[in-house]
């Protein structure tokens, strides 16, 4: 058997390479650490969630994701290294088990598998999902832009080629609508945080408009927070604010559903890096990423953790 | 498998809302396949694209002609790609 202490973070790997560590992470740390299915990928992919619990029933919980544009493979990579993280950190790091000791994670490492595997098979640029629309020219949805929240709005595309192409309707692509009916079902998730590449952004709601959240206040000051935990580790340097007012408006995005949906403690990272590399990220720089990402997330969840509502 | 030999990528700067709005008009130009890896926002931002090898010409005839301002990113797109692969299947390896 082999044991997710021998994995190299410090690589990209495969959607099966992923999916088969997984299943070792939970059987290195089975009291803890627990993979359930949540859906199905357009092309029949199982969409996994790890699950982190130290027990009770429908606890508060902390929702992450990574990988949900395809090509952004340090999503998926930081993914992985965080998971491990998570389930390591438990009984040795004292704010991550009092983290696990009141609240669940969870984890969702590949949120777009057709369009990752696609990117390791045909398309190492591949942005999308795969999904085929009669009467589309074009293959794939942007799952960034097709969530209920302002969909179809300015900031997405009608255009099924555009790589913000928004979707024929809300929650089109099921790998939008497994997370939308896994939070409904849920019902306890107190943060969200969904993590992109690149630019070096922490950003909250809202895309689709210019009307402050009546969080803003916090959120701007969690984010102040975070993006000060992460740069004290390597110097990276990080912009924060909401989605419209620091990138540009983009309706259906994933957070702004989220914040819509009553969880106040909404986010979405771009992480590294600036404009050399882009979405070809050397391997090398994976585990930096990582570890000052995980700086910056602990901040969230300790700030959800102590500020429960 | 789609190949990205020649392509590059371009980090643009757009001094005002005109530069802007010009990014946009080339983005729609589908011929020119670009693709915006960051977009355009707002002046002083900068706007990354990668632009396949075929109409590179073009493209910068256009900033050109618009006096953008911009720096080659990624020289060769496949290069860093090949290499990427490479660490990969030396990962494996070990």
């Amino acid at each position: 058997k082999r044991s997710s202490r021998t994995f190299d973070f410090a690589s990209y790997h495969t959607i099966d390479e992923i999916y088969d560590w997984m299943d070792v992470l939970v059987e290195d740390h089975p009291s803890l650490v627990s993979k359930i299915q949540i859906g199905q990928s357009y092309e029949n992919r199982p969409l996994y969630v790890l699950k982190f619990s130290t027990g009770g029933r429908n606890r508060p919980a902390i929702w992450l994701d990574t990988g949900i544009h395809a090509r952004e493979w340090i999503t998926h990579a930081t993914g992985v290294w965080t998971a491990n993280k998570i389930a390591s950190e438990y009984g040795q790091d004292p704010s991550v088990t009092a983290i696990l000791d009141s609240m669940d994670i969870f984890l969702e490492i590949v949120t777009n598998p057709d369009g990752f595997a696609f990117t390791h098979s045909s398309n190492r640029l591949w942005r999308k999902t795969r999904s085929k629309y009669s009467g589309n020219l074009c293959v794939g949805v942007d799952p960034n832009r097709n969530w209920d929240a302002g969909f179809g709005e300015a900031g997405a595309s009608s255009s099924s080629c555009s790589e913000t192409y928004h979707g024929p309707y809300a929650n089109s692509e099921p790998e939008v609508k497994s997370i939308v009916d896994f939070v409904q079902s849920h019902g306890n998730i107190k943060a969200f945080v969904s993590i992109h590449s690149y630019s070096q952004l922490l950003l909250y709601p809202y895309g689709y408009t210019y009307t402050a959240v009546p969080d803003q206040q916090e959120l701007h000051e969690v984010s102040a927070k975070a993006v000060a935990a992460l740069s004290s580790l390597y110097g990276t340097q990080y912009k924060y604010g909401s989605i419209i007012t620091t990138i540009y408006r983009a309706s259906g995005g994933t957070i702004d559903w989220t914040y819509n949906q009553g969880i106040k403690y909404s986010f979405t990272f771009e992480l590294r890096d600036t404009g050399r590399y882009g979405f070809l990220l050397p391997a090398k720089q994976i585990v930096p990423t990582a570890e000052e990402t995980w700086l910056a997330l602990k901040v969230i969840m300790e700030h959800a953790r102590d500020n429960l509502y | 498998q789609q190949l990205f030999v020649g392509d590059q990528v371009l980090r643009v700067s757009a001094r005002n809302e005109e530069q802007i709005s010009l990014l946009g008009v080339l983005g729609e130009q589908e011929e020119l396949q670009v693709d915006f890896w960051r977009h355009p926002n707002s002046p002083g931002h900068p706007v990354d694209l990668r632009v396949p090898f075929l109409t590179l010409q073009g493209v910068k005839k256009f900033l050109d002609f618009h006096n953008f301002s911009y720096s080659i990113m990624i020289e060769d797109v496949q290069e860093l790609l090949d290499e990427e692969k490479e660490s990969m299947r030396r990962s494996r390896r070990i």
